[in-house]
């Protein structure tokens, strides 16, 4: 199965050659790769409808957090991780603000104790990809435990 | 490092890269293999934390996450040729790429039975991590991050917390989620918001809605027992997902509309999980037909 509105047909042909397979150490008896799984998906148990618990466990323990999202997407929407984060109940740290990359807006966040929750303008569903400059700054920030 | 495992020659590449790279397999639970790609740092590898990378579906691969978005090479549209990704997230981090569950990608298991749930890739993964730290023991040191896509929302913290609370000796500093699924609940809520306030939906629409999913106390469009609101929850979800949008990202072109598999909407049924079921046997035809007399 491909996702809608993407095109994978490059990597897949790619990861199917057989010069590659051998390459990446791939058994040559299994099948051919796919970028999803119909058997894994059809056949697949979702039992948290929510991770919030999970969320404050991990927080408690004193965890850094970054929930961030690119804000065109609407498979998963930046406002509904907004609401999530906001509704973990923790007291908010920093305001909502702007965050820069090579002197533009980017985004905005706001930070509620070690979470930080971060959107990434202009960009979609895969933010690295669509995003990759902002994304990787955002990444390196999120190490090092700096300033956004 | 584990000899075996590393990766000397791509075909397809063309450039010398500055950072060495294992592929193989990591043993997850009875008969399972997780088939892993590792790269290392350019920076500092001995000093530079690792980052596990988790893509979503759930049944779709990370790799997918290598050759497209955050990993040090992709490839060109030849299918044959790879480019450097100059924002490669390798610049500042040791990145572990990991097909999960067993039946994605190039990861099986001996029984071929793919049937899981989420606490037992929870489960699966932290198994092939350890067996990923007792391949490569140079990194256990290095500070361990989890970062994960889409229904990685589910994956990322399920398994961040085996990790956090486990008896595996694991530098474990934090976890990232982007684009995530974190409560159902609160997506189809939001998205109702969301599509109103982008300008897919009309004011009448928009009435309706408030008209059939609200009362004094709030609105609830995401588990309504109101017959007329399902229906205008139906008519909104049908315009962001079946007018011919790109769901993953609205101002960008729907490549390949025709060529997506049905298979893969089974697999992200876990978005909007009360609609999906009357999503394609409804008799709504607005978005479609409108979207040819609004060209």
């Amino acid at each position: 199965g491909v996702p809608p509105c993407i095109n994978s047909t490059a990597q897949t042909n790619w990861l199917n050659r057989g010069d590659v397979r051998k390459a990446l150490h791939i058994p040559a008896t299994l099948p051919p790769w796919d970028i999803c799984s119909d058997a894994v998906g059809e056949e697949y148990h979702v039992l948290y409808s929510t991770v919030k618990d999970v969320y404050l466990k991990l927080l408690s323990l004193g965890l850094r957090a970054l929930v961030y999202n690119g804000d065109t997407d609407m498979a998963c929407n930046f406002l509904g991780d907004q609401w999530f984060v906001e509704d973990l109940g923790i007291k908010e740290t920093s305001k909502y603000k702007i965050w820069i990359y090579d002197d533009q807006v980017s985004g905005f966040y706001e930070q509620f104790g070690n979470i930080t929750f971060l959107t990434v303008k202009g960009a979609g569903h895969m933010v690295p990809q669509w995003a990759p400059g902002p994304a990787l700054q955002m990444f390196q920030t999120f190490l090092t435990n700096g300033s956004y | 490092q584990y000899a075996p495992d590393e990766v000397t020659d791509l075909p397809g590449m063309t450039f010398k890269p500055n950072y060495r790279q294992w592929s193989g397999y990591l043993k997850a639970g009875q008969g399972k293999f997780l088939h892993y790609w590792f790269v290392t740092s350019q920076h500092d590898p001995m000093k530079d934390p690792v980052v596990l990378w988790l893509n979503g579906g759930p049944g779709c691969s990370s790799l997918d996450g290598f050759l497209s978005e955050n990993g040090p090479f992709h490839v060109n549209n030849d299918g044959a040729t790879l480019y450097e990704n100059v924002f490669s997230w390798n610049k500042y981090a040791n990145m572990l790429y990991l097909e999960s569950p067993a039946g994605v990608g190039y990861s099986y298991s001996d029984d071929q039975k793919y049937e899981t749930d989420d606490d037992k890739v929870a489960a699966d993964n932290y198994q092939a991590l350890q067996s990923f730290f007792v391949k490569f023991p140079n990194f256990t040191r290095n500070e361990f991050f989890i970062f994960g896509e889409s229904y990685g929302g589910i994956y990322v913290p399920t398994l961040s917390l085996r990790v956090a609370t486990g008896q595996a000796k694991i530098n474990f500093k934090g976890f990232s989620v982007g684009n995530g699924l974190s409560s159902f609940a609160l997506n189809d809520e939001s998205l109702i918001y969301f599509g109103y306030y982008h300008g897919l939906f009309g004011e009448d629409l928009w009435r309706d809605l408030n008209n059939n999913c609200c009362n004094k106390e709030g609105c609830n469009f995401y588990n309504s027992s109101s017959d007329s609101c399902k229906t205008q929850v139906n008519i909104a979800f049908n315009i962001v997902y079946q007018s011919g949008l790109n769901e993953y990202s609205l101002y960008l072109d729907c490549e390949g509309r025709r060529g997506f598999s049905k298979a893969y909407e089974k697999s992200m049924s876990h978005l909007f999980r009360n609609y999906r079921k009357t999503l394609h046997t409804n008799q709504f035809s607005g978005p479609r037909s409108s979207s040819v007399s609004l060209s």
